[in-house]
């Protein structure tokens, strides 16, 4: 997360890093006791769940809890280095218990609408910038959604961003998600301070570059795809 | 003939540094007393998780009862907790109640079930005691004429669950996360 602030114990329950060998690769989201949320990009190397630990909790070294992986659906049009159907539901070996420090997210309905400059918040413990350092508490950081229009303008993604992508960030750069928060949560509050996944995070040329805002995969397009998956 | 000198009374001359030293003895003691009564009084305190059942005979199950985020839903389990709040905040275990949590609605024949989660902070020693006060305060409550709620036969009494699964359920709603926006301080 480039240009964000460490984020406070439970502020983020749901949030969960990927692990190979102990090395946090990508971030997913607690979407029920047994279902994570997840960017398809994030196993283009690895696609044997064995391989992977998730771990929950807001600091990598000292974790909440972790579990090992049962199995990864990543979507059936999804295509390795391509940024459309970025998306993935991973299931957990075993429940979780819920608790103060360990909850879901809500998801949205289909018909969830959000409008261009809705405040929302990305998470996660990618590079605090282009090939900076990677942290070891989670980030947070508060953008706004940009309308897919603006990010397909000529001089930001001329054209790149999909119906089933959503842009968020700033024009003028700075805030952003960065290497390292894919697979991550893009959330806005809603209706008494419950939070909702709107989007994970997917692609974007740099990190809080100028025109070039980050690109998150449209959780309430691939809606009924979830539904299909994991039946929540 | 040689006066006897007179003893001097022997005067009870504490040096200083033995004054100190009992001075601090006795605080000390008063000091570890009162911490003891603080701990067990205060601290000596445990999380005790009860499930209940009530019946609404005033509301009909429907359908967006079971849909999380319905607006029905949300409203209904905030009234049924505000009212179970109201009944233990004036109840002579108002010190030792935390919070309530609806787990789900069910059908019933004629009306409404609600399954419901109750957290109490009990000191060790009288956890049976109050247990009894709270189901007894429960009882009494619905039974008034005023309240919609009414106990569900069907578990009469107040039934303690372990804290992991409670904890389980209490953190089991969807979305709670950060307070936003931040409350102004």
């Amino acid at each position: 997360i480039a240009d964000g602030k460490p984020a406070d114990k439970a502020s983020w329950p749901w949030q969960s890093s990927l692990q190979v060998d102990g090395i946090h690769l990508c971030g997913a989201s607690l979407i029920s006791s047994q279902w994570l949320l997840t960017s398809a990009h994030c196993f283009d190397t690895y696609k044997n769940p064995k391989l992977w630990t998730v771990s929950f909790g807001t600091t990598l070294s000292h974790p909440l809890m972790t579990r090992k992986i049962a199995s990864i659906i990543i979507h059936e049009n999804y295509a390795s280095h391509k940024h459309d159907d970025d998306i993935a539901v991973v299931k957990l070996s075993s429940p979780v218990l819920f608790s103060e420090n360990l909850r879901r997210v809500c998801l949205p309905d289909a018909t969830f609408q959000v409008s261009p400059k809705s405040k929302v918040f990305v998470t996660g413990w990618g590079a605090l910038k282009a090939n900076g350092p990677f942290p070891n508490s989670l980030q947070e950081v508060e953008i706004e959604i940009i309308s897919n229009d603006i990010c397909n303008q000529v001089n930001v993604y001329g054209g790149a961003v999909s119906s089933g992508m959503i842009c968020a960030g700033f024009l003028t750069g700075k805030l952003d998600a960065c290497e390292g928060d894919s697979g991550g949560p893009l959330v806005i509050s809603h209706d008494r301070n419950i939070w909702y996944l709107l989007g994970i995070v997917s692609w974007g040329i740099d990190c809080g570059k100028e025109n070039k805002p980050g690109i998150y995969t449209r959780v309430t397009h691939y809606r009924n795809w979830i539904k299909s998956k994991t039946n929540i | 003939m040689y006066q006897p000198g007179i003893l001097g009374r022997r005067k009870c001359s504490w040096k200083p540094w033995m004054v100190a030293l009992t001075t601090t003895a006795v605080l000390l003691a008063l000091a570890v007393i009162t911490g003891l009564l603080v701990y067990f009084l205060v601290f000596d305190q445990k999380s005790h998780y009860y499930q209940s059942s009530f019946w609404i005979p005033s509301i009909t199950y429907s359908p967006d009862l079971s849909i999380e985020q319905s607006r029905h839903r949300t409203n209904l389990k905030q009234k049924l907790i505000n009212e179970i709040d109201v009944i233990f905040q004036r109840s002579s275990l108002k010190y030792y109640y935390v919070k309530s949590h609806v787990v789900n609605f069910r059908p019933s024949n004629d009306g409404l079930k609600a399954d419901i989660l109750l957290k109490f902070q009990f000191p060790h020693n009288n956890v049976g005691t109050l247990k009894k006060q709270a189901d007894s305060i429960l009882n009494k409550k619905l039974q008034s004429t005023q309240s919609s709620l009414k106990r569900d036969i069907s578990l009469p009494y107040l039934r303690e669950i372990n804290a992991a699964q409670a904890e389980n359920i209490l953190n089991s709603d969807c979305g709670l996360g950060m307070e936003y926006p931040p409350t102004a301080r």
